[in-house]
């Protein structure tokens, strides 16, 4: 059966970025979703208020992602509302 | 808003000195995530300022209807973000939405105009509320963040959203939305305003309308200021007089062709007028249009909204409409827009009507409509709906930070959309009365860009120390402020610090300073891993194993006291730093505190010398009793008084 996607921000430890991608955060974010998913593709990238990215991929994907080297959290979206 | 600026005291002659002579004033941003902005809003005028400030890395983003010049000097920035939105919920549908920065809502343009909308004569909705509508911080510049849409605001959007915002350069942060109840590390707002917060941005946020249920509230981070709802001394009075002579208090904004004054109408209970159980509520489809036709109708409240009942009851047939609180809402009014004849009355009055109708053969009735009526007394009042303590993510940090206006407030509004929001609705007016914690937030969004227009070296933690510590809660007569669904005095867990006083805050004297290592301590004392707190923060840090770190010992401007099963006692330390250019000697006093608990402070006299002077003091609360059973609560008050200044702090106590 195949799972369904959803969205999700993962953080990144940018401090751990590898030498090969100094100042190509975006690669870094990249490269790591890549290593998980061949199909997934990021929304935003953060770099102000966050260090990562968002993107729609399977559970199992997030999943997988939370062990790579500089994944620090893996979050599914949620919705807000108006007050 | 026309009337919160007065009831804020803004207009005075202290505003005149402080706020308005902009040319003496830093330059301040208000960056507001909502639904949007109808640009064409008077409230965006730009007359009288300057250049956009040098700094300003903003855009107004050009898109289908929206155009470079939609912007100007006022409105500074507009932005939209729906990828996170459209990959969950599919393409916008452009025929329904704007994929622009254009408000197809009108929440957006209500809270960006109250925060800072220039002046606008003449305003009104339908001749309700008259008067000069202003932000509360007219001369600062508005940048609006669009990331609600109709299936909501989602969070890839908001984090993006805050990412350019805080990048723009922002000062302020206003968002009157929420997502429940999580820990920080997983609530983007937390996160996004922690960032934020460093960055020397002030974060506001609305607590939540889930009110009056305890434990209610969201947006509770330490960092950002949660902000409640009161009323304003203002109503928009009915009678609806009945066949039996007997008159009641409503309230409603109906603005159309009126009903005759004398009580003529057929008058019947929607329970009675259906088949369906929950017919009551005036769902759509349930009332029996034979039995409705030509007659006034009672509806509870509950389930559907308020305007979409009245035209429920229009649909069916009906002339008018009678809308009865639940107890949940007791006795508050909130004014709509109705499309026919309609009136909110409170829960005890609905009770008293229904036995009316009950009682006799053929009850008759009519609706009589009496306008604006200002000088209400009391008020504010705690608004029913307003989310309430205690904090339910960290118990030891006391949330709501404060109270503002946020019922029945009159504030700009999208052109596209009628005053009640629905489809049927073909009225449009640049301004709409609306009520939630979504319209509280922006106030003190507007007062916190006062503040920092004036006194641009204060952290955001200074700023809203400044706006909690001269808060009130107490009217002058020196009785409690009320909370409309209880009618007794209000607690810390409904109000904070108490309501907003903007020209008091000014001037606080004494501030509770606290700065990003208290907060990344506040997270390690929360036991948070490492790898969630680097997610937070954005940096390599590490808790110290060989520190204890405590929530109560971040620096802040109120305090709670969780007893331990055993009693005993408990000391909190502050520090506060003076911010006066004058010195001044301060003493402490305790009150309100019930139960046999001692509170002792030291020192309990406080001496400045000098602007930026710091000091610190220990409140040591003992447990002296044993009556107190586990899980109940007592609330009081700490403050230090130098004769000019009072700088108040709530307590709450916990056993």
């Amino acid at each position: 059966v195949e799972e369904e996607r959803k969205t999700y921000i993962v953080h990144l430890a940018k401090h751990e970025i590898p030498a090969v991608y100094k100042g190509l955060h975006l690669d870094w974010y990249q490269t790591s979703l890549q290593s998980v998913s061949e199909s997934a593709e990021i929304l935003y990238a953060y770099d102000t208020v966050a260090h990562g990215f968002s993107t729609r991929m399977t559970p199992s994907e997030a999943e997988a992602l939370l062990a790579v080297n500089g994944v620090l959290q893996v979050t599914p979206e949620t919705r807000y509302h108006l007050h | 808003t026309t009337r919160t600026p007065e009831f804020l005291g803004l207009m005075g002659e202290e505003e005149r000195d402080y706020f308005l002579q902009s040319n003496k004033k830093a330059d301040v941003v208000v960056g507001v995530l909502d639904t949007g902005v109808w640009p064409e809003l008077k409230s965006y005028d730009d007359e009288g300022f300057g250049p956009v400030p040098s700094t300003w890395k903003g855009i107004c983003q050009v898109s289908k209807g929206f155009n470079a010049s939609s912007c100007n000097r006022k409105l500074i920035g507009a932005r939209f973000f729906s990828k996170g939105y459209e990959a969950s919920m599919g393409m916008i549908d452009d025929s329904k939405e704007e994929r622009s920065p254009r408000d197809v809502d009108g929440h957006g343009s209500h809270t960006s105009t109250t925060a800072t909308g220039s002046l606008v004569p003449g305003a009104s909705l339908f001749g309700f509320a008259p008067g000069t509508a202003r932000g509360m911080a007219p001369r600062a510049r508005v940048a609006v963040y669009k990331v609600c849409w109709t299936g909501g605001c989602f969070s890839s959007d908001i984090l993006a959203a805050l990412d350019k915002a805080v990048n723009d350069g922002v000062n302020v942060l206003s968002l009157s939305l929420g997502g429940g109840q999580s820990d920080y590390y997983k609530d983007t707002v937390a996160v996004g305003s922690f960032a934020a917060i460093e960055k020397g941005i002030f974060v506001s946020c609305s607590a939540g309308n889930a009110g009056p249920a305890p434990g209610s509230m969201s947006n509770v981070a330490p960092w950002i200021a949660t902000v409640g709802a009161g009323t304003i001394d203002r109503d928009f009075p009915v009678f609806i007089v009945l066949g039996n002579g007997k008159n009641y208090s409503g309230s409603s904004l109906y603005s159309g062709k009126k009903l005759v004054d004398t009580p003529k109408y057929d008058f019947i209970y929607a329970g009675n007028a259906t088949n369906a159980t929950n017919g009551n509520l005036c769902m759509a489809g349930t009332l029996i249009p034979e039995k409705v036709a030509g007659k006034i109708v009672l509806c509870d409240r509950g389930i559907s909204a308020r305007v979409k009942k009245g035209q429920v009851v229009k649909d069916a047939g009906g002339i008018g409409m009678v809308l009865a609180n639940s107890v949940k809402n007791g006795e508050e009014l909130v004014g709509d827009a109705h499309l026919l004849p309609g009136a909110a009355v409170g829960a005890k009055t609905g009770d008293l009507i229904k036995a009316y109708i009950f009682s006799v053969p053929n009850p008759k009735a009519t609706i009589i409509f009496r306008g604006t009526e200002v000088g209400i007394s009391p008020s504010p009042v705690v608004a029913a709906f307003s989310s309430r303590g205690p904090n339910v993510i960290t118990s030891g940090i006391l949330k709501p930070d404060l109270i503002a206006p946020g019922v029945n407030i009159l504030a700009g509004w999208s052109g596209v959309m009628g005053p009640t929001g629905l489809s049927t609705d073909t009225r449009r007016t640049p301004f709409n009365i609306i009520s939630g914690t979504s319209m509280s937030c922006p106030h003190v969004s507007g007062l916190a860009a006062l503040l920092k227009s004036a006194h641009p070296d204060w952290s955001p933690a200074a700023i809203k120390s400044a706006l909690m510590t001269t808060a009130y809660n107490t009217y002058k007569s020196g009785t409690g402020i009320l909370a409309v669904d209880t009618g007794k005095t209000a607690t810390p867990y409904d109000i904070g610090s108490g309501h907003a006083h903007p020209i008091r805050a000014m001037n606080p004297g004494l501030i509770y300073d606290m700065g990003v290592e208290d907060y990344l301590n506040f997270l390690c004392a929360l036991n948070y891993t490492e790898l969630q707190i680097t997610a937070m923060s954005r940096r390599n840090f590490t808790c110290s194993n060989k520190k204890t770190y405590s929530v109560s010992d971040l620096n802040y401007p109120s305090f709670t006291v969780e007893f331990p099963k055993t009693g005993g006692n408990v000391k909190q330390m502050r520090t506060v730093t003076n911010v006066e250019s004058t010195g001044g000697t301060y003493k402490a006093a305790v009150t309100g505190l019930k139960g046999k608990v001692n509170v002792v402070v030291e020192p309990s006299e406080l001496k400045f010398v000098k602007v930026g002077e710091k000091k610190s003091y220990t409140v040591s609360f003992t447990v002296t009793g044993n009556e107190k059973t586990s899980g109940s609560t007592s609330f009081g008050r700490l403050e230090w008084s130098d004769g000019n200044h009072v700088v108040g702090s709530p307590i709450s106590l916990t056993w």
